[in-house]
């Protein structure tokens, strides 16, 4: 990752951001969740709030704009340049601007968000049916209004479920008429105009009066992008108009028919040869989320990234996945340290899929306080004691970052300062536990700082300090000091062992890591080997390192980086919400 | 092989902005854009060579391999929707 030259950043947490003005392409509504769903993606790794204000001075501006639009770095039409921002600072610093010239979309095509009707705002759906015709598109079909709407079901007929299609008659956007729709015709500088129009303008921007003189009562709005509109051209924001005469000949669909590129376009009128309007056809389009996020990364202070896999990676790319990469959370978290603070709960009860435990429930006493017995039936692997005492450390999320955890007899355990929880067999279902490790492991301290299951034996190593523990059964060896494993005297902790292949494994100590027999428990002879020379993109302060799944997992605070078999970090999340499954 | 009739018939669209342009002016202008070089090393020693190291930067900078060259890669890099804020520089 980079910073900007002098480590730019934000002097204080508590972020404020006003949006200025929206696309036309989609709602408000969701312009403003895809802002905040952008932020949020920086938040929860740093202990950085967002707040937006809807109006006054706020720390990051958010505007969209054409061309040449106010800052001396002009966007260039479609495609190319999509947006920028500038580095934390006072005035214009900060603030992130999209070219509004670029087709915004949540990055799979167009979504057409409703408003009115009985559908509550959500999207239509296309195709739906309606008194037995099939409709690709909004339609004004069956009112005499002309307002276009589509259903939000496959089947209006059966569910009547509607809503109205972003449209200049419905609603407008900014201006100072608080969204009324359009009336027309209306009068500017004495013409009359019957649809919107750019004239009086010089940003390309649709605009409307809201009365039928605005020379008179000076109400105005921006008009929404219909759906289907097309982009640049001569018509930005204007539907096709099929079927449109090109050339002498009929199209009733976007063609590449004229040009060399092979982009699709359609005229915007019903005969182009006439009156020469026309746009490109939309497609896919650019997530503002995903874009937004990356700008965001700017204006917090991340330049761009040599990684190309990251967010901070100066080339568009899509993707469903989370955004960020280890390079994204190592560079915002060398400027404003890792987040601090769980996510704040919800008083109502956690999503399902996960049952609530409320205290009482909590098993306090056998026999069904008795855990299950082990997959395996061995007797050492999982534990066999009696489920702790309840208490308010009892609740595994509570927990923000773990002494250890280990693949155990095949479920993931957690420990945490004299107690243990464990996964479900299949780390689908909730946690259980806790349980006293007095209880399971008699012979070890309560604090651990690492331990393993040789897949081969099924012996567990258990580190601590300066010392480590093997349970083969219910027979306790050790302690021995680390020495006895051939690690030099200044190595004060291990904090994980990962198999490699049988018989071997990587016992990691910090920033090193050593090669290691299992049998006859020694490392190799040598020099400890730099972590970051085999494992690329993981944090070299990890103070918990394991194996669960195939992947290994790297530890420090409450995150985790996880590492495929072929090296890759392709995950970084919290151990608690992502690994322990806590709402 | 085909004689072929008239080619398809090409259109001037009015306020089409996709200019026609070379590889070579739009990469000339990706690197001055982006920080990868400064206004006053386009003149020097004309349009050829001394693409060579700017290039090189922006192709280790996007991830691209390092030939120098204005490959098919790079084009494709410098075609490609993006950022605007430039990777090299203030």
């Amino acid at each position: 990752f980079l910073t900007f030259d002098g480590q730019l950043k934000w002097d204080h947490q508590n972020i404020t951001y006003r949006v200025q003005n929206y696309s036309p392409d989609l709602t408000p509504e969701v312009i403003e969740d895809a802002f905040a769903r952008a932020f949020a993606v920086w938040s929860a790794v740093t202990p950085l709030t967002f707040t937006r204000l809807s109006h006054g001075p706020a720390d990051i501006v958010i505007q969209f704009g054409t061309k040449e639009h106010g800052d001396g770095y002009p966007f260039d039409g479609p495609d190319g340049l999509l947006a920028h921002a500038f580095p934390p600072g006072p005035g214009i610093q900060g603030d992130a601007h999209f070219d509004d010239d670029e087709h915004w979309t949540l990055g799979k095509g167009e979504v057409v968000y409703t408003r009115f009707g009985t559908a509550e705002g959500a999207a239509c759906h296309f195709p739906f049916t309606f008194s037995g015709r099939r409709y690709e598109a909004c339609t004004s079909d069956g009112r005499e209004d002309g307002l276009p709407w589509c259903a939000t079901t496959p089947d209006y007929d059966q569910d009547g479920l509607f809503g109205f299609c972003p449209s200049e008659l419905v609603y407008t956007l900014d201006g100072n008429a608080a969204g009324s729709p359009c009336v027309f015709p209306f009068v500017f500088e004495g013409r009359s105009y019957s649809s919107c129009t750019t004239d009086g303008r010089s940003d390309g921007y649709r605009w409307c009066a809201t009365t039928d003189s605005f020379d008179r009562d000076r109400t105005y709005g921006f008009c929404p992008n219909r759906a289907s509109a097309v982009t640049g051209g001569n018509s930005a924001g204007e539907p096709c108009a099929f079927p449109f005469t090109f050339l002498g000949r009929s199209f009733a669909a976007c063609t590449a028919e004229g040009r060399s590129d092979g982009r699709l376009w359609c005229a915007t009128t019903h005969d182009y040869d006439r009156h020469r309007k026309w746009g490109f056809c939309p497609d896919t389009g650019y997530s503002l989320f995903l874009v937004a996020a990356h700008e965001f990364g700017h204006a917090l202070g991340l330049d761009h990234t040599t990684v190309r896999e990251a967010l901070m990676f100066p080339m568009y790319s899509y993707t469903e996945g989370p955004p960020l990469h280890a390079d994204d959370v190592e560079g915002i978290q060398f400027l404003y340290g890792p987040r601090t603070e769980p996510d704040p709960r919800p008083p109502t009860a956690p999503p399902t899929g996960r049952p609530p435990a409320p205290p009482t429930d909590r098993p306090t006493a056998p026999p069904a306080g008795h855990p299950p017995a082990p997959p395996t039936g061995r007797p050492t692997a999982p534990p066999t004691g009696r489920p702790a005492p309840p208490s308010p450390a009892d609740d595994v999320c509570s927990v923000s970052v773990f002494d250890a955890l280990a693949d155990i007899g095949g479920r993931l355990h957690f420990f945490k300062d004299g107690r243990l929880w464990r996964a479900s067999p299949r780390g689908r279902g909730p946690v259980e536990g806790p349980w006293l490790l007095s209880d399971v492991w008699p012979a070890l301290p309560p604090r651990l700082d690492a331990a393993f299951e040789d897949p081969l034996t099924k012996n567990i190593f258990f580190f601590s300090g300066g010392q480590y523990w093997v349970y083969a059964g219910r027979t306790a060896l050790g302690p021995w000091r680390l020495e006895k494993l051939g690690l030099g005297s200044t190595v004060q902790r291990v904090t994980g062992l990962v198999q490699r292949k049988a018989g071997k494994a990587l016992l990691f100590s910090g920033e090193h890591y050593w090669r290691m027999d299992i049998k006859s428990q020694s490392v190799n002879r040598g020099a400890p080997l730099p972590v970051e020379e085999l494992f690329s993109g993981v944090p070299l302060e990890a103070h918990n390192v394991f194996l669960y799944k195939g992947n290994i997992h790297f530890c420090r605070d409450q995150f985790y980086w996880r590492v495929t078999p072929r090296g890759q970090v392709d995950r970084v999340g919290y151990v608690t919400f992502d690994i322990a499954q806590c709402p | 092989a085909p004689r072929g009739g008239p080619g398809p018939t090409l259109v001037l669209f009015p306020g089409d902005q996709s200019r026609n342009r070379t590889d070579r002016e739009l990469a000339e202008e990706y690197l001055v854009r982006f920080g990868y070089r400064l206004p006053g090393e386009m003149q020097d020693g004309g349009p050829g060579q001394a693409m060579g190291p700017a290039l090189r930067r922006l192709q280790k900078q996007l991830a691209l391999p390092e030939t120098g060259e204005l490959d098919p890669a790079t084009v494709a890099a410098i075609k490609a929707p993006r950022c605007g804020v430039p990777d090299l520089g203030n």
